[in-house]
């Protein structure tokens, strides 16, 4: 499936993006 | 403090709140889990906002959810 780039990985200091996989 | 927190993320927009409750969570997250942090910090953001601020308050709630993703997490790579 998709699930290949789940999940975002966050990162301090960088503009979380998770958002826009949701 | 809860108060200081709160009035934070109420001013900001929801990426930047999601962003600020991950910078707040990351070190806590790091704490327990040093390799999956970052793994971890994705997933528990894409709970409510309301629950994640439970967490931060909440060392005993964070520990037990870090746990749940890191079962998720060895669950998807197995």
């Amino acid at each position: 499936g998709s699930s290949i780039n789940w999940p975002p990985e966050f990162h301090p200091g960088v503009p979380w993006k998770g958002l826009q996989n949701i | 403090g809860r108060c200081l927190i709160a009035s934070t993320l109420a001013s900001a927009s929801p990426e930047d709140q999601k962003k600020m409750l991950g910078e707040w969570l990351f070190p806590l997250i790091q704490a327990l889990q040093p390799t999956l942090a970052s793994k971890i910090t994705g997933m528990l953001l894409e709970m409510d906002n309301s629950e994640l601020l439970l967490l931060l308050e909440s060392p005993e709630s964070l520990c037990y959810k870090v746990d749940e993703a890191v079962a998720v997490l060895e669950a998807c790579q197995a």
